[in-house]
């Protein structure tokens, strides 16, 4: 009774109505179901009092603290149709979220509003949001190469050289194009991006992705200014707000690479939509 | 040029990664916004000549374009469908799939009215379902639009209107949305979704 589901089709996305965390994916079709949560976290930023490298449009760099997490309980608003549910979820006042499940598709889409960050603590700050399931993933996971291959990573290693972690969290981070997926004995979780971004699994069973930044001090690689964009009203100006979508899905070992492929090409493809208003009997129709 | 510009900058690192400075990313963002408008009109031109009746492509005039696109549809800024739809004409959608594939989808516009008809082109009725708009959407509308297109909103739209859309391979299909009857005749044409009393 403490739960609610959602999910018109195959797949249920159960959340706790106390704290309104996600904890359980579940698909009815596949027998896929998987303990999980979800949540925002920011890495603060490094001003570069520790070695001298400040995190910046160059370089991510933390300032050594874990990663703050933005919210341990959320209010949910549940929308329910028969066409698609959703649940609607305020972080913080400057990060929103709305999960969709749609009749027909068997992956959750997650569409995230982030910003303006606020910066008045004087701390920089890099908002993520991670995925944490109760898979046995032994250090490994998999991200695309610029949208082809998926190539294996394995956290604090290289294939071709001895690796010193000096960076625990930014030296396992890879760029991601389409997306980022990892896997156990039994099952995959994966989840493509809209936009190219970072992403990384720092604990086993767990996927981070790096959604908006906003930083103080200037890494001093280049551009000479502090990544802190702002968009202004009238001569008022404030950081930037990001909006952007992306995609989870759970597997059964090995049968993720289909929808990674074909979702992947559907979200880089998206339908085109043109709107008039001519009669209808002007049109050729399809 | 502009398109020239355009693909110019998106492939240059700096504007891909976000290493400039701001005023010389500003500049970027303008450069590559109009580079896709000018994609945008290209696009809505050749869908004329697809859609059109009675014209075989090659009389078909590109410069003569009857749609409009709208590239600020995920803040629910889409003027075309809140525009009040005239006597006996529809709200025409076209849904253009780039893919190889058939696609099975749900569209999502805004729009200011609940009580609209989604007919595909046979006439059959498409199931919609209505959902009201976010305060933080229509934030995100109105302050970008005002920055951007200096633009204060007139009527906010208050409605995402949902329905499924199936567009064949690299092809298109045609969508008509009309207003109802009468009044109150929504919940026979779509689902009002509404909050989990939770």
């Amino acid at each position: 009774n403490d739960t609610i589901e959602i999910g018109p089709g195959n797949l249920k996305l159960s959340y706790s109505s106390t704290s309104g965390q996600l904890k359980r994916i579940y698909n009815s079709k596949t027998g896929v179901d998987v303990p999980i949560q979800q949540s925002y976290l920011w890495y603060g930023s490094s001003d570069g009092g520790e070695d001298g490298q400040a995190s910046g449009a160059y370089i991510f760099r933390p300032n050594g603290a874990l990663p703050t997490v933005v919210s341990r309980s959320v209010p949910l608003k549940v929308i329910r149709g028969s066409l698609l549910d959703e649940v609607h979820q305020q972080f913080s006042p400057w990060i929103y979220q709305v999960t969709r499940l749609y009749k027909d598709k068997e992956h959750a889409e997650v569409e995230f509003t982030i910003g303006p960050i606020p910066t008045n603590d004087s701390v920089g700050k890099e908002v993520i949001t991670q995925l944490t399931a109760n898979l046995a993933t032994d250090k490994v996971f998999y991200t695309d190469s610029n949208g082809r291959d998926f190539l294996k990573r394995v956290r604090n290693y290289r294939e071709d050289w001895n690796l010193t972690v000096t960076q625990p969290e930014a030296g396992n981070y890879y760029p991601l194009n389409l997306g980022i997926f990892t896997a156990d004995k039994k099952s995959e979780l994966s989840v493509l991006v809209d936009r190219a971004t970072g992403g990384a699994s720092i604990k086993d069973g767990e996927l981070e992705l790096m959604l908006h930044r906003r930083l103080l001090v200037d890494d001093s690689r280049g551009v000479g200014e502090a990544l802190d964009e702002s968009v202004c009203v009238n001569g008022t100006c404030e950081g930037l707000t990001v909006r952007g979508n992306y995609y989870v899905s759970i597997n059964q070992l090995g049968a993720g690479a289909r929808w990674r492929r074909t979702t992947g090409q559907e979200i880089y493809s998206p339908l085109v939509l043109a709107f008039s208003h001519e009669k209808l009997e002007d049109w050729t129709a399809s | 040029y502009g398109l020239g510009d355009a693909l110019g900058i998106a492939q240059h690192h700096d504007a891909v990664t976000g290493t400039a400075k701001q005023h010389t990313t500003n500049d970027y963002a303008k450069r590559l916004a109009i580079g896709a408008s000018e994609a945008e009109i290209m696009v809505n031109s050749a869908l004329s000549c697809l859609t059109k009746k009675n014209t075989s492509g090659s009389q078909c005039e590109l410069k003569d374009s009857v749609f409009r696109q709208c590239q600020l549809l995920n803040i629910s800024f889409c003027p075309p469908t809140e525009e009040d739809i005239p006597q006996g004409k529809s709200l025409v959608v076209v849904v253009y799939n780039p893919l190889g594939w058939n696609r099975t989808d749900i569209v999502k516009i805004p729009v200011t009215d609940a009580n609209l008809i989604v007919e595909d082109s046979l006439g059959n009725s498409i199931e919609a379902q209505y959902a009201s708009l976010d305060n933080v959407t229509i934030n995100l509308r109105n302050y970008y639009t005002e920055a951007y297109l200096g633009q204060s909103p007139k009527e906010v739209p208050k409605y995402w209107l949902h329905f499924q859309v199936s567009v064949p391979p690299l092809g298109w299909n045609t969508y008509f949305i009309s207003k109802a009857a009468g009044k109150g005749n929504n919940r026979r044409y779509g689902y009002f979704s509404e909050d989990n009393p939770q």
